[in-house]
This record gives C-alpha cells, structure tokens and sequence, in this order.
C-alpha cells in the first residue's frame, strides 16, 4: 500500500470513461474496464458504479504525451499507463498513454485489460509490489485474460485496505489466488529443470527462476519470456545441438528457439519418438555426451537416441537400473557441469556418468539458492 | 573508433528511469562525486526492488529490466 492510511473512507465507488482508444471498439472498452474493475470488487466489500457524466471517484481517459497532469506519457513502450493514489480530485483517476497499441485478446500490444486492472490497484490504495507474480508488479507480462485469477500478494494487500468480500456465493466458490512459489520453502517441489544457453533454470507452476553467471536467482513469470508456452508443465530439457528448449506439459511438447515458439509446435508427445500408450511424462534431460534424450516417467525411463532419431531398445527400464543408487519417482532432471541431477520430490541426487555412483544426495537449495 | 550511439541512448534512459521512478535529483556543482554515489544509491535501490544482483552498477540484466514496459505510477507524496 502507499502507507498513511490512503483508501478510500467509501465502499461504494463511481467511475467514468472519458474518451476512448481506437485501438478498440468503444463496447470493447466499456466490457474490458468493466471486468478489470471486477477483478478488485470480487475480493472486496468494494461496488463500482458507471456515470456518464460529471465528476467520479475514477476518472479514466486515454491521452498521448503531455495530458494535462504534469507526468507526461514518453510515446511507445516504456510507461504504458498511470494513476493516482485515493484522494480528492484527480485521486483516483487513471490515464492510459495513447501512444501504446492496447488490445483485448491478441498476444501483440499490451493488453488493455492487464494494464488497467494494475492501474485501479493503485486507484485504489496499492502502490507496486516487489512480488514478480503479483498484478501489482511494475512491469507488464502478459497472462491469459480469460484465465486470471488475482494473486495472492495483490488480494493480501487490497484487503488490507478494505476487508475481504463478505457476500461471496458458498456453492460457487472463487479460484484460490495464484500463490508466487518461493524458493525458500524446503517442501519445494520443482515441475522441471534445465539449462538454457548456459544459464540453469527451475520451473514451477507459472513460473520460473533462472541463474545467471552472477549466482543470483531471478524469478519471472514462464509467459513474460514465453508468451506461447504453457503454465504447469511437466519436463523442461535444452537439447544444445539444437539450440532449442522443449517444454512438456501432458500430451503435447513445444520447441522454443530463444523467445520464439518453433514453427509446428505444439506437437504431440509421440513425435519424439516415446510410445503412443506414454501419456505423462515426468522428467527428461538431454545427454551431450551421449547425444541421448532421456524421458522419465516415475520410476521408468526411455532413452531416445537423436543421432540415429530412434528410439533405443530395451526401454523403459527403472531408473534404479540405468542410475545405480537413485530411489523415488523422477520429477525432475538435468545435465550440469558433465554431472547429472535427477530431483525426486525436494531430494536431488548428483550422479556422475563416468563412475556410475551417486556422488551426493542435496537438497533443492544447493541447486537454487534461498 | 566512433563512440557507440547504443551507450549515450542507454546513459540517457538511465538517468530519465531513476530520475522518473527513483527521484534521482540532478546535484549541481563542484560536488561530483556526491551525484555518483546518489546515483548509484538509486541503481541499488532498484536492483533491491527487483530482485536483482545489488552491485549499484548497470548491468545488462539491470538495464534489461528498465527498458521493459511498465506502469509510470506518479510519486504519490509528490502529488499529495
């Protein structure tokens, strides 16, 4: 919150439209406004009334360069949109850089809906938050509108200000709000790891950290990088002859070449070769060395060897097998520094191919640091 | 060799980004070595926020995060 107490003293609260986008149809942006207040009264006492004219609490205008508030807008990208902490007056109001292409479905442009339900946050009494999943955050990302639920930072410090939403239907209950993982929780069980052009990254439900050569993790949101690929996915691995990133997630696999989705994806699973009867997969990590794919499912594993592009014999065989001294289903796998991680749960055991031995069993945080 | 347009357009974008969301102030005088270390103040202060490598230098990564888009949200104790 901005502190000293700025909220509004009222639940019952008045917006305006007062000039239009014609990036959008004028209905376009009556509904998108209209929903991304929404986002706000559904988990507040909080009700939003459209006046058409006159003075509102939320006066919300689409201008370009100098607007009349002394913050002028700086053309396209950079500042997207601003508004003003409660109070009298201009409090309140919202201003959206006309400079900008705002759209209501399409991954291209900013989405309108996104870019205003942040700017009702602080309309409202939120200032930014430092959580990389919060709606608050001050850089943009795109995320599915017809899927967003409010996450749980930005629920926490709205009802902070007014309360939580008392008149809430029991039988249809709301989507718990998105929970940003943190890699400080020893119960952390990562979705899938990797390496990306030499830099180690950990997937956990929308969400990703990467480490860089500074050390330092940084979380980000899996759609601000990748704005095709999906939330939750199963198995992550760079094959480094390719250059590509496969991400696998149920029945599908999609190939990222740097920020772009490969031509063709998503394809289904058994394009990798794996058979039609493997529905899930659970891990996977390619081999340099060997130039071997290894798919994990639970206790199993395939190995699909990309020279020859087949599929090797023999296979699936328990991993206990192939990795002498790893117990437990495989949730997670990469290739490191010429030594092998396989993750099962929040143990990871270290596996050196060349003496065949599990060298040490760590915990998540050797890998990603708290 | 010519001096990399890149890095002026870079140094501007700097100090328009730290002085719009960081109140970098502009500190005239003899006293220049003051205005780096505010300005480095300042850099830190957004590496903190974002969760990047606190070094009050910038880096490519910190650079990166200021040229992304995002919300302008005016200084409230500015407009109050």
């Amino acid at each position: 919150t901005f502190g000293e107490g700025l909220k509004w003293p009222k639940n019952q609260l008045t917006y305006r439209i007062v000039n239009y986008t014609p990036d959008l149809s004028q209905a376009e942006v009556d509904s998108v406004l209209g929903k991304a207040l929404q986002v706000w009264a559904r988990v507040t006492p909080l009700k939003f009334t459209r006046i058409s004219s006159g003075d509102a609490d939320i006066m919300i205008s689409f201008g370009a360069g100098s607007h009349g508030d002394y913050y002028p807008f700086d053309g396209p990208g950079g500042t997207l949109a601003h508004a003003f902490a409660p109070s009298a007056g201009i409090g309140g109001d919202a201003h959206f850089d006309e400079d900008e292409l705002f759209t209501s479905s399409s991954t291209k442009g900013y989405l309108l809906f996104l870019v205003a339900a942040h700017e009702f946050g602080h309309s409202l009494g939120l200032s930014h938050s430092s959580d990389p999943g919060a709606l608050m955050y001050p850089t943009y990302s795109y995320r599915d509108p017809n899927t967003f639920v409010l996450p749980r930072d930005d629920v926490n410090g709205i009802q902070s200000l007014y309360g939580p939403n008392t008149d809430v239907n029991p039988d249809k209950p709301a989507p718990p709000p998105p929970v940003t993982p943190d890699a400080c929780d020893p119960s952390l069980v990562l979705d899938a790891v990797s390496t990306l052009r030499g830099e180690k990254i950990f997937f956990k439900n929308s969400f990703f950290w990467r480490i860089s050569g500074s050390g330092q993790a940084e979380q980000h949101l899996i759609k601000s990088f990748w704005t095709d690929a999906p939330d939750n996915i199963d198995a992550a691995y760079e094959n480094t002859a390719q250059d590509k990133l496969y991400l696998i997630k149920d029945q599908k696999v999609w190939a990222l070449f740097g920020y772009d989705l490969v031509q063709g994806y998503p394809k289904s699973l058994s394009s990798l070769g794996l058979p039609t009867k493997v529905k899930k997969i659970s891990a996977a990590l390619y081999d340099k060395n060997t130039r071997k794919t290894l798919f994990f499912t639970d206790n199993y594993y395939y190995s699909y060897d990309e020279s020859r592009k087949v599929m090797d014999k023999g296979y699936p065989k328990l991993v206990e097998q192939g990795f002498p001294g790893v117990t437990g289903k495989i949730t997670a796998a990469f290739q490191y520094n010429g030594l092998t991680y396989l993750y099962s749960g929040n143990r990871v055991f270290e596996y050196s191919p060349t003496s065949k031995k599990v060298t040490r069993v760590l915990s998540n945080s050797y890998l990603l640091p708290c | 060799g010519p001096i990399s347009r890149q890095a002026d357009n870079d140094d501007a974008l700097i100090q328009s980004y730290l002085k719009k969301f960081y109140n970098l102030t502009e500190q005239t005088g003899p006293h220049s070595k003051g205005r780096t270390n505010h300005m480095s103040e300042k850099i830190a202060e957004m590496q903190k926020f974002f969760g990047l490598t606190v070094t009050g230098t910038v880096d490519q990564e910190t650079l990166q995060v200021m040229k992304k888009p995002r919300c302008g949200v005016p200084e409230v104790a500015q407009y109050t």
